[in-house]
């Protein structure tokens, strides 16, 4: 357990496993994960940038992981 | 699709403020 719920492990193991260099965008992550709403997304998305898990790339819309390379 | 020197320079930003964030919470977590 690494004290994060299962939509958060969700979201952030997707954009681990996102190969380009700019990330994954909100867009693809809603595309991927059909079970969650987009504004849940988006706050997981918040809470894994503010937790220094994850960060904005080229804009606000694109992010990679801390730790994929 | 190939990224410009700026938009690298930007990831790369965004890239060691996210590890300072990441490690100011972890020595939160270790203190509390």
């Amino acid at each position: 357990n690494n004290g994060l719920s299962a939509n958060q492990n969700q979201v952030l193991s997707l954009i681990r496993s996102c190969p380009y260099p700019q990330g994954i965008s909100i867009q693809e992550l809603k595309q991927r994960l059909s079970g969650i709403g987009l504004s849940v997304i988006k706050q997981v998305v918040e809470f894994l940038s503010n937790e220094g898990h994850i960060f904005s790339t080229i804009d606000e819309d694109h992010y990679k992981s801390t730790d994929n390379d | 699709n190939q990224l410009t020197a700026e938009q690298k320079r930007k990831i790369e930003e965004n890239r060691r403020k996210a590890l300072e964030r990441r490690a100011q919470r972890l020595g939160q977590i270790a203190s509390s």
